[in-house]
């Protein structure tokens, strides 16, 4: 989990990635 | 494969029927449009501006490394693009979290490159990069001529089969949803949805008057796109060798999907 924390991180909120 | 598709589509699997298939469909090409940094409006307005041979000239004799950051740059924001479009995907997120990492870090830089077909300019071999459309040779700095020009070649052979964005949208998902990527802890359930949207591609062409051989060309262009991704990872991995403090300070998401 901890090697794709980004990739947790992106997938689990529900911001769009114009709001990143 | 192929054959058996077009076979289930005159016999749609007991689960899934024409209307599943075009609801599918919509809401694939929603999501692929919600999720596309540039319309096609977009595209077509910055066709014309091209870098003159004094901007080409001066990122040709910026530093391998200045040149390898701004295209980690570019790509890493395009990945955050492709994951909002995994996510909207229906099914993607019903898959465990592992397998949706999987995919995604297997699959998305196959899907930028159909993706890339947007921002190429196939009537002279320019892509849209940093603003401007760039010929093959702005990217000279990089050091690598040969992953350069597979990709422009690859993005030139996608052109030339005018993939329409309901065409690309389930491509997209397609390939996102491979079942054969290593590690998956759900492949049955990926393949199932793998399954439902190549069915949905084979009737949009279908319905659209597409040319029958027009998917077996989207499908061999996947061994293509494998290859140019090693490629990219081959190319990382050397880069990383040579500059270990530069590829340290890519973007924490490019590093984290492209590392091993």
């Amino acid at each position: 989990k901890e090697k794709h924390k980004i990739l947790h991180r992106l997938l689990q909120n529900s911001t769009s990635p114009v709001e990143l | 494969l192929l054959g058996r598709r077009r076979a289930l589509l005159d016999h749609l699997p007991y689960d899934c029927s024409i209307t599943d298939l075009e609801n599918i469909t919509q809401s694939i090409v929603k999501s692929h449009l919600e999720t596309c940094q540039y319309s096609s409006e977009d595209m077509k307005r910055f066709t014309w501006v091209q870098y003159s041979p004094e901007e080409t000239r001066a990122f040709q004799n910026k530093s391998a490394e200045w040149m390898w950051q701004q295209c980690a740059h570019h790509i890493t924001n395009a990945i955050q693009y492709v994951v909002e479009f995994a996510k909207r995907i229906a099914g993607f997120m019903d898959l465990c979290q592992n397998d949706q990492i999987i995919l995604l870090k297997a699959g998305c830089l196959e899907v930028l490159l159909i993706r890339m077909c947007r921002a190429l300019n196939s009537n002279n071999n320019t892509i849209f990069f940093h603003g401007k459309f760039a010929s093959p040779q702005f990217f000279k700095a990089l050091g690598c001529d040969d992953l350069v020009s597979a990709v422009f070649e690859l993005g030139m052979g996608l052109c030339r089969l005018q993939l329409s964005d309901e065409e690309m949208a389930l491509f997209s998902a397609a390939v996102l949803l491979s079942p054969d990527r290593p590690w998956l802890t759900e492949g049955q359930k990926v393949h199932k949805l793998q399954e439902k949207v190549y069915l949905a591609l084979q009737h949009s062409l279908q319905k659209n008057g597409a040319s029958e051989e027009k998917l077996d060309k989207m499908v061999s262009k996947l061994p293509i796109m494998k290859s140019i991704c090693n490629l990219h990872v081959d190319k990382l991995e050397f880069f990383r060798l040579v500059h270990p403090e530069t590829a340290y300070s890519f973007p924490p998401l490019y590093r984290e999907v492209f590392g091993s």
